[in-house]
């Protein structure tokens, strides 16, 4: 019966209403619905079936094409430790986690590890976080589950030194990713957002081209405060996707929308649960399906 | 700042001669899109404009040389009263000790929060124990047991000899409630007047977590269960207030990570959709980062 319902303005009410609950943000709904009321009309929609099929296409589209981790080759087995080396050279590839206190860094750091695994490289997971209460303790119970080494110094330490030490530690034992795991921080704390440049520094000086992945870890709970994160993170870092984690509530975390399109930073994984396999690739087509309903 | 965009708003309508009604709805169009992207939920800015508009809508507005400063003024005046005036504070048990127990989603800042109210109630004279009732998340209960040892606060993880059990398992529950019922054995034994019950982060959709929590609740009995919600919290704030509300029941919330530049606009939701007071402010990472809530502050960094 909703299927075959007119199209009438109640209906493009009911739309942006779905929009703004599922956290897209006043100025993406509206810019998405203009573009969805021309397209139906070029289309010659004439009923609520097609154009919520016509909405999924248009947030699919804003949404952008699928982008996955982007490492550089896994050195093959016996070709000695990894390390500096030009273009597409075999070498460590590192992976930096970052983003505000609480959104699912440290969980995402093992779900990553275990998901390399399952491809066959061999990660090192650093725990730079040096501030938290027990950090090591829970990096140590994921490491343990996952049957892997971690590197880790005393709370207080300088992450960036945590980092170098990180990083030699992998070359050392023939690992072939580092996933350097760090504290939660605002992005309104200029001190800290300067911490991590420093790591990246570090990181950037031990291996070419590293971090060769930079992912910001949002909460899918979150309203538009995740773009203002984005913003200071990817201004500081540069980052090469986003984590959005605890989708498995009812938050839709439209404000991925709003963040590919200012800052061109794409989805690469999304968090559904608290297990090692609950980080799933990002699928566009999926997630405005679960948007529009 | 909302007073420079309504001022913007009736500047270009004065032009046209006398204040309308309909002049006064696209102010309050205004009042909603600054609503919104404070993140308060679209269904209470509904609401909460809708009040605002009755009242909008009077001579005392159109007919007012400064019509802008009165529509803030009541805009103000409703969030106040909808955020609740005056500071609401915790209540204690006549019979102690009197036991708080801190609830929500994950990653809010339940057991850093749990600390800071032990540190605040420490300073105000109590005798704080706490409850590392976390049996879930990994190292869950090191982590308060680190910031006890940090502050000088006992805390609880179990009676002597307690084997935690593997956080899938079936004894999981069990094993909570067992390290609850014990902890209040011995902060009886030692005369605490205060105990501070941390629980696991869950979904307010996952049914068996929010079981377990009711059923935790009654092992507690807690004098107060206190939310804990993160400031930066969008939409979905209404829909966690009103499931931990009906599901569990809540006294009060704690807001967390104040110190950020969220807007909170989660905090007038989570007011509306409970009619509980937001009693505490998270301002920071550390134990000291806590303070008793002000809802006039709140009122005006929602409006932005
Ligand atoms: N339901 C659900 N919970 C998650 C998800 N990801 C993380 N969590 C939970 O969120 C909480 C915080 O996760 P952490 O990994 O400690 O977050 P963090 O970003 O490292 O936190 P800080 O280091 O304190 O900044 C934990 O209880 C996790 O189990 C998810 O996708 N779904
Ligand atoms: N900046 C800031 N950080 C905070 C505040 N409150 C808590 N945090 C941080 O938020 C993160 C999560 O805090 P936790 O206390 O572990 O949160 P939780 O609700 O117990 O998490 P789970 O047990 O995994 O559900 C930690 O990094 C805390 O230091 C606050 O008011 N300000
Ligand atoms: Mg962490
Ligand atoms: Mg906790």
């Amino acid at each position: 019966l909703t299927r075959n319902r007119p199209i009438d303005a109640s209906l493009y009410e009911e739309l942006a209403d779905t929009l703004i609950l599922g956290d897209t943000g006043v100025a993406v709904t509206t810019s998405v619905l203009d573009e969805l009321q021309t397209r139906a009309g070029l289309a010659g929609a004439t009923d609520a079936g097609a154009l919520r099929e016509l909405l999924v296409e248009i947030l699919s589209e804003r949404l952008g094409p699928a982008e996955e981790l982007r490492l550089p080759p896994a050195p093959a087995a016996g070709d000695g430790p990894p390390g500096h080396a030009q273009g597409d050279a075999p070498r460590t590839a590192v992976v930096m986690v970052v983003g505000v206190n609480g959104t699912g860094k440290t969980t995402t750091v093992a779900r990553l590890a275990h998901r390399l695994l399952g491809e066959g490289r061999k990660p090192l997971i650093v725990q730079a976080d040096t501030f938290r209460a027990a950090a090591t303790e829970q990096a140590l119970v994921w490491a343990q589950r996952l049957g892997l080494d971690l590197v880790h110094h005393r709370p207080g330490s300088d992450p960036a030194a945590v980092a170098f030490d990180g990083v030699r530690a992998a070359v050392a034992r023939g690992r072939d990713v580092v996933l350097v795991d760090t504290a939660g921080r605002l992005h309104t704390k200029t001190g800290l957002v300067e911490e991590l440049r420093k790591v990246r520094r570090v990181l950037a000086r031990e291996v070419e081209g590293a971090p060769h992945e930079t992912l910001l870890v949002i909460d899918g709970t979150a309203g538009l405060n995740s773009l203002e994160q984005a913003r200071v993170f990817d201004e500081a870092l540069d980052l090469t996707g986003i984590v959005i984690t605890k989708m498995d509530g009812t938050a839709r975390g439209g404000v991925v929308i709003a963040i590919r399109e200012a800052l061109g930073v794409p989805v690469k994984f999304v968090g559904v649960g608290e297990r090692l396999d609950d980080l799933v690739p990002f699928d566009a087509e999926a997630y405005a399906r679960e948007m529009v309903g | 700042l909302l007073t420079t965009r309504l001022g913007g708003v009736f500047r270009q309508l004065r032009g046209r001669g006398k204040l309308s009604e309909r002049d006064v709805d696209e102010a309050l169009r205004q009042v909603r899109l600054a609503l919104l992207e404070a993140d308060v939920n679209y269904k209470v800015v509904k609401e909460f404009v809708a009040k605002v508009r009755e009242r909008a809508v009077g001579q005392e507005v159109l007919s007012s040389v400064t019509p802008a400063q009165k529509v803030v003024k009541i805009v103000q005046d409703e969030l106040t009263d909808l955020m609740g005036r005056g500071r609401a504070g915790l209540s204690f048990s006549p019979r102690p000790p009197s036991v708080f127990m801190v609830v929500g989603l994950h990653g809010a800042g339940k057991t850093t929060a749990a600390a800071k109210l032990a540190y605040y109630l420490k300073g105000r004279g109590h005798h704080p124990f706490l409850i590392a009732a976390d049996l879930r998340r990994p190292a869950a209960q090191d982590q308060l047991a680190t910031l006890g040892r940090q502050h000088g606060f006992t805390v609880w993880a179990g009676p002597p000899g307690f084997a935690r059990p593997d956080p899938d398992s079936a004894v999981a529950a069990s094993a909570t409630l067992e390290v609850v019922r014990s902890g209040l054995v011995e902060a009886r034994r030692l005369a605490h007047d205060v105990v501070i019950v941390d629980t696991s982060g869950r979904l307010h959709v996952d049914q068996d977590l929010m079981e377990e929590l009711s059923r935790v609740k009654g092992a507690a009995g807690p004098t107060e269960v206190l939310l804990v919600v993160d400031a930066m919290t969008g939409q979905d704030a209404v829909n966690v207030a009103d499931a931990f509300a009906s599901r569990v029941g809540i006294d009060g919330v704690v807001l967390t990570k104040l110190d950020g530049d969220a807007r909170g606009g989660a905090a007038l939701s989570v007011r509306a959709v409970t009619g509980k007071p937001v009693k505490f402010a998270g301002m920071g990472e550390k134990v000291e980062d806590f303070e008793p809530f002000s809802p006039d502050r709140m009122a005006t960094r929602i409006l932005g």
